[in-house]
């Protein structure tokens, strides 16, 4: 039975997708068989699994619009375990063709409920916006993993975050749950970074990951390559420190 | 007669909020009568200008589904010549709200245009996302600045935005022009951030800025004190780049 997890936080550029691609794949590694779902429009996750997005004749937007199965829509990987529900551009549409839908944040949940026997894990990344499709995938999971980059501004739309979290709690999804907080970008040469971390372990010191992510140039390289971190360079800090995540992921359970 | 320039990119955390307060602050410094215009639900321009969020009565939610007049909830800030029209999180309802009222693109060419005649550039701050917000601000604007973080992510990102950008121009707003490609967060030590740099240049020669604005801590801290980078750091590299920019930007007219 596998559990659905949603990488979300409506701030631009945190790390949701790396952290998609990277735990997802340290899941794999370790056995667990895996499912990523691309729910941003950009498609980064996919790409960044190296398919090739203009080759692709279907999507999560006929799977939530047309509703087309699932199953027939989702893509292997490079990586054993690893598969991907791809995005292309035209999930851009959905946000305002959703709106006039009935259910319309359920879509996603009924899409991947018959999913759910086929894989240990089920990981949705989410675009930057607390809109139609990110409620869709909150209230498709049952917990939802947060990146917080050691930024100010990252940290000043964490209680907006929390807010749309206890929304969809109580209106959509009631057994939603926080599976966890992962702080990323760390850079330990600033003391802003430091009073970043320092003020996400004060305020949710249960939630908050070990493992803390690093600038690691490698990370950034890898999705040029269509490749996870653990393959493109497992030597590499970027590779140990998500493999590390994925391995407290596991214990929390 | 004011220009109005739309500051847009989906991709999320490439610096256009950054380039947003600090290009707006440089033009101020030169004389330059300026309106930032937050069309963000995050807020960040809003908050990266020092003024607080929760103490507002309005905000652009109320200009555009209320019909408020856009002067009744400008806000002035700490720097002579620059004011804003601030965001809060009940903008983040506006994307569904937008999609069924008549016209729904066209409501913030409306709200700004009475404005023209009060300041010599209005710059509005996009959500990383190609919604009906987005929609909005492009549809009211002369042109729009294109901030590209130097990572792969980022790149790939660029077709979808500029095909976004030609059909607006097609079906709402034929002047729409590219102000210019403004290359962010450039850090000269990776390969990474020098091929993307060339990758631009070689296609869009003539929209590239000859500034680069480098990879500087201080343009991150600057947000947590509520300051443009010339008034917390005036002495600091991220000062001096985007003081340049405004040079540039000017020299284009
Ligand atoms: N730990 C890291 N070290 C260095 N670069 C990183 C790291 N994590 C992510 N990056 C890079 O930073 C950029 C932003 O990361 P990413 O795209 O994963 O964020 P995101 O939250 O998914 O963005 P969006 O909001 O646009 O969906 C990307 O170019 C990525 O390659
Ligand atoms: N040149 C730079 N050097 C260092 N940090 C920077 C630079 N430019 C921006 N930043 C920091 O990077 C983060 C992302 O920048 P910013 O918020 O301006 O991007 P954005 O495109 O507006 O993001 P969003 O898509 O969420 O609106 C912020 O924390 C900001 O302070
Ligand atoms: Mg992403
Ligand atoms: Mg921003």
């Amino acid at each position: 039975m596998a559990k659905i997890v949603a990488v979300a936080n409506q701030k631009g550029g945190v790390g949701k997708t790396t952290t998609v691609v990277n735990l997802g794949c340290g899941l794999a590694l370790m056995g667990k068989k895996v499912l990523l779902v691309d729910a941003d429009p950009q498609g980064n996750c996919t790409s960044g699994l190296g398919i090739d997005r203009k080759r692709l004749k279907a999507s999560l937007y006929n799977v939530l619009i047309e509703e087309i199965p699932a199953k027939d829509v989702i893509q292997s990987s490079s990586v054993t375990n690893l598969d991907v529900l791809p995005a292309t551009i035209q999930l851009a549409g959905a946000e305002v063709e959703l709106a006039s839908l009935e259910e319309r944040e359920l879509l996603m949940k009924r899409a991947l409920e018959g999913l759910r026997n086929e894989y240990d894990y089920i990981i949705i990344d989410c675009p930057p916006s607390l809109g139609l499709i990110t409620l869709n995938a909150l209230s498709a999971s049952d917990s939802v993993l947060i990146p917080i980059q050691c930024e100010y501004y990252a940290l000043e739309g964490l209680s907006q975050l929390m807010h749309s979290i206890y929304l969809v709690r109580r209106r959509l999804n009631p057994s939603l749950k926080i599976e966890g907080i992962v702080l990323t970008m760390f850079d330990g040469r600033t003391n802003l970074a430091i009073q970043v971390v320092d003020e996400v372990k004060r305020h949710f010191r249960r939630e908050v990951y070990k493992t803390i992510i690093p600038r690691n140039v490698r990370l950034s390289e890898a999705p040029s390559f269509g490749k996870p971190i653990m393959i493109y360079d497992p030597k590499s800090k970027g590779a140990e420190v998500y493999q590390d995540l994925a391995k407290e992921v596991l214990e929390r359970e």
